[in-house]
């Protein structure tokens, strides 16, 4: 229940007070020991962004320069600590991504700022900053995103990383395709994997639990989409460099079971509306290795067709690919010295690069576009759980 | 929308880096 006296809504004016004294114990109750899986799970999305920020127009409805740049200062000091702190825990990270990002929004969207207020409510106008203009604490801010973003990155690879090889590559859920080994030896369907074997399936579920997490705090989903594209070129990077260092990972089956592995991630992308952030388009090149595991590779015509079907693959990976590849069955045979020649001419115009291998750890520049809320700040109510009895709506 | 009385201070601000030695620096002095 809320700490304040009741009082009607409208009598409130979207401020918070605090004592100077104070600012240490607020960044320390709402920063430094918020727990996202705990306390955190039941407040509104972006809560402690709107506290600093209803602070924050407290101190600038005082005129007071020093209290405004000591807490943007402690909030931005308190969330790197934090972030030092527990820098390795995805949903630390993703929650004050999250926050930095709707402090941010709120320091443009009550700016005052002609071009940041075209979609407020004339009561939020109202709330505009009157005092000073904080243009420069929100480029602060927008480094820090960046900086929290790449953090991340950092974590998502980190847990993703040792999925990869296993559920895109190696793990085999099409039945029936491989000639490797003998049916009654093949392992089972990804439901029944051996005990930490991760599947395509392990990499579903870890794709579902960040997304959960991100929704629960409220990120911008540009931003997610954003996230996800760089989780997917990661999945795709991992998978194709692999694929070009195994001569096992490439036979017309394995070429199988990749379609297969990308289709189900396509699949995922449409159940989560997120076909448009660029993400499918990060695995092109693993969709054309794959591929080119499958098609004819002999004839004049096939060359051609190789050479037009391949263009996110740089020459070096197609012809690595040729190489590498294995026939695992009677029916399919090794690539010719001739047909690899042939492709290697047809290329010579190109002018790619020799790079073999993906640069797995791109990151994608990252953008946060401006995001106002509909929130009423006269309507938010502080949670008792958050220590934060100190502070006065006003 | 209400008009402003006047224009607003801009709050100078040290970059993200500085404000990180000022900070790591105040936290050397504490006790």
């Amino acid at each position: 229940h809320p700490v304040n006296i009741p009082r009607k809504e409208k009598d409130f004016q979207g401020m918070l007070e605090y004592k100077k004294e104070d600012e240490p114990k607020l960044i320390k109750n709402l920063i430094l020991d918020l727990k996202p899986r705990g306390v955190a799970v039941n407040l509104i999305p972006g809560l402690p962004a709107y506290i600093l920020f209803m602070c924050v127009r407290h101190a600038d409805y005082l005129n007071d320069d020093q209290k405004v740049r000591s807490l943007l200062t402690s909030t931005i000091n308190g969330i790197k600590k934090i972030l030092k702190k527990r820098g390795d825990d995805f949903e630390t990270v993703s929650f004050w991504l999250s926050n930095t990002c709707r402090f941010l929004h709120c320091l443009k969207q009550y700016s005052g700022e002609e071009g940041f207020m075209k979609h407020n409510t004339t009561r939020q106008n109202e709330h505009c900053l009157t005092n000073f203009d904080l243009a420069e604490y929100r480029q602060v801010l927008s480094d820090l995103a960046i900086q929290i973003y790449q953090q991340l990155v950092r974590v998502l690879e980190n847990i993703l990383q040792p999925m990869i090889v296993s559920g895109m590559l190696e793990h085999e859920t099409i039945q029936g395709v491989s000639g490797v080994k003998p049916t009654g030896l093949r392992k089972r369907t990804s439901s029944i994997a051996d005990e930490g074997t991760y599947t395509l399936d392990s990499i579903l579920r870890q794709l579902n639990t960040f997304h959960s997490i991100m929704c629960q705090h409220g990120m911008d989903p540009e931003l997610i989409k954003q996230v996800v594209k760089q989780m997917f070129y990661i999945i795709g990077a991992v998978t194709l460099n692999n694929l070009l260092l195994r001569k096992d990972m490439c036979s017309w089956s394995k070429g199988m079971q990749i379609r297969y592995n990308v289709s189900q991630l396509e699949e995922w992308l449409r159940d989560k509306n997120l076909m448009t952030s660029g993400a499918k388009e990060t695995l092109e090149p693993l969709i054309q290795a794959a591929q080119l595991l499958q098609v004819k590779k002999k004839t004049e015509e096939d060359a051609g067709a190789i050479c037009s079907m391949c263009h996110a693959l740089t020459t070096a990976q197609i012809v690595k690919v040729l190489n590498l590849y294995t026939p695992v069955n009677e029916f399919e045979e090794r690539v010719s010295v001739s047909f690899i020649r042939t492709i290697q001419l047809r290329m010579r115009d190109r002018k790619d690069s020799p790079q073999l291998l993906m640069d797995a750890k791109h990151i994608f520049p990252v953008t946060f576009p401006f995001s106002p809320s509909s929130l009423a700040l006269e309507t938010i109510q502080i949670p008792a759980s958050l220590g934060l009895g100190f502070i006065t709506r006003v | 929308p209400p008009q402003r009385q006047r224009p607003r201070v801009l709050l100078k601000a040290p970059t993200l880096a500085e404000m990180e030695e000022m900070f790591v620096s105040e936290e050397d002095d504490s006790p």
